[in-house]
């Protein structure tokens, strides 16, 4: 099968990160929203008792594709 | 729990059920979503009568994609619900992905155990970041009271005990790896990685990682039961023999091997033994070690058969240490035994002790 691309994991981890720990939208400048990435991702792996290295590695990627709650795990839900 | 603190401010809550999943009977669906309430009320004031017509505090509803609240669901797997904290309008409303398959077992995603997690959030949880704990976001199946002591200190918190509390037996919390008493269940290689497994968890240690990844043992292996006694891997075969009580598990990397779980007297063990302490493969003599008790028997691989002259001694061929074991493993030509909160590295050649450390050390504490 062909293997998924690195742009499909990076999507589906933008996904996740903005619907479960409130990634910023839109258009902010590359050294922005590149440092808003991988501080949310510290932040997903600090959660999940990962090891806590700021980059998408395959347990981040494994335990962003589990079945889950649609409830974000930081701040209101509304 | 949510900021602020969100709760109800009134214990005498309604709950409304607005549809059903074509998944189950109507019936089933009222008993689960009934059962998950009652968990919740076991252990507080909380109180919940269901109406059949106008608005409850809970409107449970099931919907598929967008479904009225511009936060939709994705269709099979992903998002399986979610539910709003307490407030007027949606808030403690709560709403189940039709895309899934509801079943009240374990063949698909069970409704009860989310249902309970979601009513969580309905009544003012948030998401805990404990395994073992209820609220954990990630999807996982288990029986029997679905309660942690980190959702029942939380929902207190909230709203205090039940004034007539129930007996009921919260789960344990996720084991703490660095805590000084901590003991192993089994310990195992599996395919370069150790697993260390304690109470209804497991751990995964990887050379090239610092942080050991705990994990439900049920997420990765359903049909395993929540408790290991023992297990040891054999490479030859790259199969992982898992032990609970008289039967035991054959896994090819994370894939149950048909024809498991067999009894363990198929092994050659009397049927007076009830359970195997701990097991480790020694691949120089191509002999694995089964401990129970104070005895340790040996079994070739090669032959399947018991070797002769066994059980013997703990004590007295692998002295200085102690009469029994909670859990062995083989690395580096070193075998490592754990008795409670110490671990032992002896040498397999020089017949003798080389250091003693605390447990939870192997976990790089």
């Amino acid at each position: 099968l062909p293997l998924t691309g690195k742009t499909d994991d990076h999507l589906l981890a933008e996904k996740y990160l903005r619907r479960f720990y409130g990634l910023p939208t839109g258009l902010r400048g590359r050294q922005a929203s590149s440092s808003d990435f991988q501080n949310k991702i510290q932040q997903m792996q600090r959660f999940f008792k990962l090891q806590i290295t700021g980059n998408l590695d395959d347990n981040t990627l494994e335990v962003m594709k589990q079945p889950r709650c649609g409830v974000p795990d930081v701040g209101e839900y509304n | 729990h949510f900021p602020r603190h969100l709760k109800w401010e009134n214990n005498n809550l309604t709950f409304r059920i607005l549809n059903y999943t074509p998944d189950l009977k109507k019936t089933d669906v009222d008993r689960a979503i009934r059962s998950a309430l009652n968990a919740w009320a076991d252990v507080t004031p909380l109180t919940f009568k269901k109406l059949h017509e106008g608005i409850a505090d809970i409107m449970i509803s099931f919907g598929s994609r967008e479904h009225g609240d511009y936060n939709p669901f994705d269709g099979p797997d992903g998002l399986l619900a979610h539910a709003y904290p307490p407030g007027q309008g949606i808030g403690g409303d709560t709403h189940f992905d039709e895309d899934e398959h509801w079943t009240k077992d374990a063949s698909a995603y069970n409704l009860f155990m989310v249902a309970a997690h979601e009513l969580g959030h309905a009544l003012g949880m948030a998401h805990s970041s404990d395994a073992g704990a209820l609220m954990y976001p990630i999807y996982s199946f288990s029986t029997g009271y679905p309660l942690a002591e980190d959702d029942i200190e939380g929902i207190q918190a909230l709203y205090g005990p039940n004034p007539n509390p129930k007996k009921r037996k919260p789960r344990p919390d996720a084991p703490n790896k660095c805590d000084p008493k901590l003991s192993f269940d089994a310990v195992t290689e599996l395919r370069g990685e150790t697993i260390i497994f304690k109470d209804r968890f497991y751990w995964r240690l990887h050379p090239q990682m610092t942080e050991p990844e705990l994990t439900l043992i049920k997420f990765t292996w359903p049909s395993l039961p929540n408790k290991v006694d023992a297990a040891y891997e054999y490479p030859e075969k790259d199969l992982v023999y898992i032990f609970s009580g008289i039967r035991v598990w054959a896994l090819n990397g994370y894939t149950l091997v048909d024809g498991y779980p067999k009894y363990i007297h198929k092994l050659g063990l009397p049927k007076t033994i009830r359970e195997v302490d701990a097991a480790v493969h020694i691949k120089d003599t191509g002999k694995t070690l089964l401990f129970t008790d104070e005895e340790y028997w040996s079994y070739d691989e090669a032959t399947g058969t018991m070797d002769a002259g066994f059980p013997r001694s703990i004590e007295d061929d692998f002295p200085g240490m102690h009469d029994e074991f909670d859990a062995v493993t083989f690395q580096n030509g070193r075998l490592y035994f754990f008795h409670e909160d110490l671990q032992y590295e002896y040498s397999y050649n020089y017949r003798k002790v080389i250091r003693i450390m605390r447990t939870n050390s192997f976990l790089y504490c």
